[in-house]
């Protein structure tokens, strides 16, 4: 059963699966070891205080390689794979960024990421909404918020800004040495997540295309220098936990055939690649996003089959209590009006047909002399005829007339 | 009875030119 219909096939809405979006995907790491050939590193082993082993980074060795893709692997605890930096204060000068496209919109709820190394001092999320084009920050984390992003540590939320990026020095817990996890949950704390449904405002803040972190420092002044090989970032799981956007009127996303991109499969008359849009012709309520309680769902307009195409009118759909906005362009088959529900000028309705049929309307022919004008009653057919003129096209004289020489009286009395 | 239709032929369309239609 598709779980956007009811059982009486009624519309309601849909929402894919959550899923980690990262899960399997590229990431590209501004920096990773041993790709300018084998580099040293050192690390603290767990638990043990201050015992600290040296290896080899080598990314033209299988088994002593820390690519990106380490980040989105399957994750198993018991054999960790960790992408990691370049070592040394001069690699990690600047942010060493990690980025990962999710290929399409998709409502995230939460950012993770689980490191090797010991989490970093200072370091952001950011989003992009347009594929990368533009990027904006989802979440800071720092010792020294105001020094390091120039944020107040740990703002309240409050609605006026809580589509904005806040800091906090929560992760700076140092422990554990390694393995720690940070994990921004994008909702929480925001005064309208509980009514998320009827926040476009927030719906837009969870909104992502993209995902970067950024690690900006990985230690705090005054914190023990440590020698230069211990100095890198190493994680082991990005993950992005989500939906794919489709607006509430899709329960699930393919891959389309033709671009391979991520799309949703649109349901309840929509279209686009988040369902944010009707279908051609399906214009006669403007598009909404699906909620609990509303599918909406966009209907066709009504144009008896007389047209293709038709465009959504916004004062007719408010004159109609909110029913009905759309009007029919370019009606065929000689009918007119808003749901070429009449016949245009010079036509007058076949009674005998259906109003949805091809011949609903019939030609008047009204008598070019005989009648006083083109149009003739919609119903009957009847042309306006000149006096002493009859017939329903006004095609000749009526009883006790005669045909005079004069188009202007072509029919006069008998004398 | 049907009275015939009208004949255009009968017409004097001098002074009507604008009124003639095309086909006659």
């Amino acid at each position: 059963p598709d779980p956007c219909y009811d059982e009486h096939g009624a519309a309601r809405r849909c929402i894919p699966d959550f899923v980690n979006a990262a899960f399997g995907k590229e990431v590209r790491a501004s920096s990773t070891c041993g790709l300018k050939g084998p580099s040293r590193y050192c690390a603290q082993d767990k638990g043990e205080e201050g015992a600290r082993t040296c290896h080899t980074c080598d990314a033209s060795d299988p088994k002593r390689a820390h690519p990106g893709s380490y980040l989105t692997d399957l994750n198993n605890p018991h054999n960790l794979t960790c992408w990691q930096s370049e070592t040394g204060v001069q690699a990690l000068q600047g942010n060493v960024t990690l980025t990962l496209s999710l290929g399409k919109k998709f409502e995230v709820t939460y950012v993770s990421v689980q490191f090797c190394s010991k989490r970093p001092d200072s370091m952001a999320i950011f989003k992009s909404m347009d594929y990368g084009k533009t990027w904006v920050p989802f979440q800071f984390y720092s010792t020294q918020c105001r020094k390091v992003f120039n944020r107040p540590n740990r703002a309240a939320i409050t609605k006026q800004n809580e589509q904005e990026a806040v800091c906090t020095d929560a992760h700076a817990d140092g422990r554990p040495l390694s393995g720690g996890l940070v994990a921004f949950s994008t909702l929480d704390g925001r005064p309208s997540a509980h009514d998320f449904d009827n926040s476009p405002v927030l719906q837009d803040w969870v909104t992502a295309t993209d995902v970067r972190v950024t690690f900006s420092r990985l230690t705090a002044p005054g914190e023990p220098d440590e020698d230069e090989d211990s100095l890198f970032y190493a994680v082991s799981d990005l993950q992005v936990g989500g939906r794919c956007k489709c607006n509430g009127h899709a329960s699930r996303c393919v891959k389309e055939r033709d671009t391979g991109g991520l799309v949703c499969d649109c349901k309840h008359n929509t279209a686009g690649p988040e369902c944010d849009r009707c279908k051609p012709f399906h214009y006669d309520r403007p598009w909404q996003r699906a909620t609990a309680r509303e599918a909406h769902e966009c209907v066709a307009c009504n144009c008896n089959l007389h047209a293709r195409r038709c465009r959504f009118n916004m004062e007719l759909y408010k004159l109609s209590g909110r029913k009905s906005g759309g009007v029919c362009l370019n009606c065929r088959h000689n009918t007119a009006g808003r749901h070429c529900h009449y016949c245009k000028e010079g036509y007058y309705r076949d009674l005998s047909k259906p109003i949805s049929h091809r011949k609903a309307c019939k030609a008047c022919d009204c008598h070019p002399v005989g009648a006083a004008g083109k149009t003739c009653n919609q119903t009957t057919g009847q042309c306006p005829c000149k006096d002493g003129v009859t017939g329903i096209t006004c095609n000749r004289c009526a009883k006790g007339y005669q045909q005079s020489r004069s188009p202007i009286a072509p029919c006069i009395k008998i004398p | 009875e049907v009275q015939p239709t009208l004949d255009m032929a009968l017409f004097d369309w001098t002074d009507y030119e604008d009124m003639r239609p095309v086909d006659n």
